[in-house]
């Protein structure tokens, strides 16, 4: 299958998780 | 005459009023307060000025103010709305409301286009994408051959650039998203549903007052 590169960025990027943001206290 | 009911909420001086925000945003006025109390802890971590820079985002999201992240530097740019290289607490709220399960579609479309149109030139092109690419693989300590980078991105602008003028505009990025709704799934974050619930521990003095008149 056709893997384009926002597709790729996406899936690199998914380790980014804002959620560590409302764990920082 | 029927019983009206007004909301009473916290004002944070030097900030926007939390009912505002709730207003504007899928976020409930005692989840906009809840989030003033992380915004204030996340705020003064290295600077006590009562905004975000960028060193206190790192901090906050990685525990390390100096590690490099390509888009949580990115992230962190289009939550700056104003430009003035901190997050102030209306613009935390309105572009976190944007990861909210809630949100439009729209907001979520527009919010990627400028994530990828990274020198706001009000197009996407060729060599952000390339750019946003190697750096991520980098960071990822992958490696992609050159022509196989090229050809991914021969193949994504064949796709998503119609008019072949070498970018892709703003039409042809909300087109190509709905072909490929999978771009947007990093734009939703299910647990901004019921915040108050899923991180309990930043809420601290976030009731709201109902008063009857």
């Amino acid at each position: 299958k056709f893997f384009n590169a926002f597709e790729f960025i996406s899936s690199m990027s998914s380790g980014f998780d804002l959620s560590s943001l409302f764990e920082s206290k | 005459m029927g019983c009206l009911h007004s909301t009473a909420a916290r004002e944070y001086p030097g900030h926007e009023n939390p009912v505002k925000l709730a207003s504007e945003t899928a976020f409930s006025v005692s989840e906009v307060e809840a989030l003033y109390e992380l915004f204030k802890s996340i705020s003064c971590s290295v600077v006590d000025d009562g905004l975000i820079n960028k060193e206190e985002f790192q901090l906050a999201l990685f525990k390390n103010r100096k590690k490099e992240n390509l888009f949580a530097n990115r992230i962190f740019d289009l939550f700056d709305v104003k430009r003035k290289g901190v997050i102030d607490f209306g613009d935390f709220v309105r572009s976190l409301n944007v990861f909210h399960p809630n949100a439009s579609l729209e907001e979520k479309t527009d919010f990627t286009f400028r994530l990828y149109d990274m020198d706001c030139t009000g197009y996407i092109e060729r060599q952000e994408v390339k750019q946003m690419l190697i750096a991520l693989l980098c960071e990822s300590e992958m490696k992609l051959a050159d022509d196989t980078i090229e050809v991914i991105l021969d193949q994504t602008f064949e796709d998503a650039d119609v008019d072949g003028d070498g970018k892709i505009g703003k039409t042809e990025w909300s087109d190509f998203v709905i072909k490929n709704p999978s771009l947007l799934k990093i734009m939703t974050l299910p647990y901004l549903r019921d915040i108050t619930t899923t991180f309990p521990s930043f809420v601290f003095n976030s009731e709201v007052d109902e008063i009857a008149t």
